[in-house]
């Protein structure tokens, strides 16, 4: 899925 | 997580690991762009404001404090501590001239217009050009200490690695951002010219010359 509403990445 | 980003992140931790250990130990942050790292300051500022509002894990908790602890230490070094030893003369790279594009580009390509997401993308668009004023330091010094190559080498790897990340991301999950890839790649290829002079250079014992 485009993009992620959460961002887990740093 | 994936190896790539456990690598690329452990890159970063790295290169602060490095980058305080020498201004520590030499008590000094000569040839460091101070400008640089204020806009990193910035960047994990805007970034990891959801600190406190989303938990991922401790190990994304712990990694963000740990490099926003680490960024503002190092303002306070080089702005205070060991300002004595700042190249003021040399560190002259316009931030206004990468901040505010970075601003108006993320009110106008960002995934959602929210506060919160509209930070993240700004710190996103300002992360890829953040170590311009530090490449256009050593390009005016002409040359670079070579920890503070390995500094740079480090750095730049972190987001090099995360592009693996985002591959075996797409190809696994079918998981992608192109906002943090976009900028990602352009991080990247700012360092090329770098990572070529480190590789031929500094990894055979010789200084790192930047032509002027």
């Amino acid at each position: 899925d485009q993009n992620n509403d959460l961002h887990d990445e740093l | 997580m994936n190896v790539f980003r456990l690598l690329g992140d452990l890159s970063h931790l790295i290169a602060v690991i490095i980058l305080l250990q020498k201004i520590w130990h030499t008590r000094s942050c000569a040839g460091i762009s101070g400008k640089s790292q204020v806009l990193f300051a910035l960047v994990y500022t805007a970034r990891y404001l959801d600190l406190v509002s989303t938990y991922v894990s401790l190990y994304n908790t712990f990694m963000k404090v740990i490099f926003l602890i680490s960024s503002y230490a190092t303002i306070y070094f080089i702005y205070m501590k060991f300002r004595a030893t700042y190249d003021r003369n040399h560190d002259t790279f316009r931030i206004e001239f990468l901040i505010l594009p970075s601003v108006l580009l993320a009110l106008l390509i960002n995934h959602q217009f929210s506060f919160l997401e509209v930070l993240w993308t700004f710190s996103i668009y300002l992360e890829s050009v953040a170590i311009l004023p530090q490449l256009f330091m050593v390009s005016k010094t002409g040359e670079a200490e070579s920890i503070t190559s390995h500094y740079l080498f480090a750095l730049g790897s972190y987001r090099g690695l995360y592009i693996f990340n985002w591959i075996y991301r797409y190809w696994s999950e079918q998981h992608y951002d192109i906002i943090a890839i976009v900028a990602g790649v352009v991080q990247t290829v700012l360092y090329c010219d770098f990572f070529y002079l480190y590789v031929t250079k500094v990894l055979k014992g010789k200084k790192l010359q930047l032509p002027a």
